[in-house]
């Protein structure tokens, strides 16, 4: 396993921490899109079932666990614990425009026609655009709370890493797939916007506000 | 499969 890859997953990791522990701790999940905390957990459901057919190593069999454990939690705070605090009326975004696509292309564009291959894809496609609501919630208030700046800025990290490691795999070990590769990208580009936000504003002190 | 190798990532 290379650098890139180690911090990418690290960085992964740290993002749902984040996350979990800002409900957690401030008993609310003001701020905080539903709808991608739903779809992250649709992700790392369908792209882990390998779980129970594959063994790669510890690492990978723990982590995937924990990935899907810790998004499903999530959505059990938002929407049942902390449901009062949930912040739906800005969260708005129509998810079915992201989930038709996702299954319609994972449908049409993957390695292999199996039940778990496309269901695979299907999770790759849909991670890419899966913080959009997030994003569009953000837009929609104009602002976001500091702790919720740290988690999408490791959220959006590890996905900018992985085409580090991407990169660095297909030097070294003649290893690619396009289908990765291609979402990674797209994933990565619907962050810039926001780093660019979070390098002048959040880590300079300030809140991420949007200009008016 | 195709990408048999690169089933370790996450």
């Amino acid at each position: 396993m290379n650098i890139f890859r180690i911090i990418g997953d690290l960085s992964h990791l740290l993002a749902i921490i984040i996350l979990l522990r800002k409900i957690w701790k401030t008993r609310s999940c003001a701020g905080i899109s539903g709808k991608s905390q739903i779809l992250f957990a649709l992700v790392y459901t369908t792209r882990y079932l390998d779980l129970v057919t594959t063994y790669v190593s510890l690492y990978n069999t723990v982590m995937k666990i924990i990935f899907i454990a810790v998004s499903i939690a999530t959505c059990y705070l938002i929407y049942m614990k902390f449901k009062a605090t949930y912040d739906h009326n800005h969260d708005t975004f129509r998810i079915e425009f992201l989930l038709a696509p996702a299954v319609i292309l994972a449908l049409l564009i993957n390695h292999d026609f199996t039940f778990l291959e496309i269901l695979w894809t299907f999770s790759i496609y849909l991670e890419s655009v899966a913080i959009l609501p997030q994003l569009f919630m953000v837009s929609k208030t104009g602002e976001a709370e500091s702790i919720t700046s740290h988690y999408l800025f490791a959220l959006g990290s590890y996905r900018a890493l992985y085409i580090l490691n991407w990169i660095y795999r297909y030097h070294n070990e003649e290893i690619y797939d396009l289908i990765a590769i291609v979402a990674g990208i797209v994933q990565t580009a619907l962050y810039c916007d926001f780093f660019y936000l979070y390098i002048t504003k959040v880590l300079r002190g300030k809140k991420l506000q949007l200009p008016a | 499969s195709f990408r048999d190798t690169t089933k370790d990532e996450l």
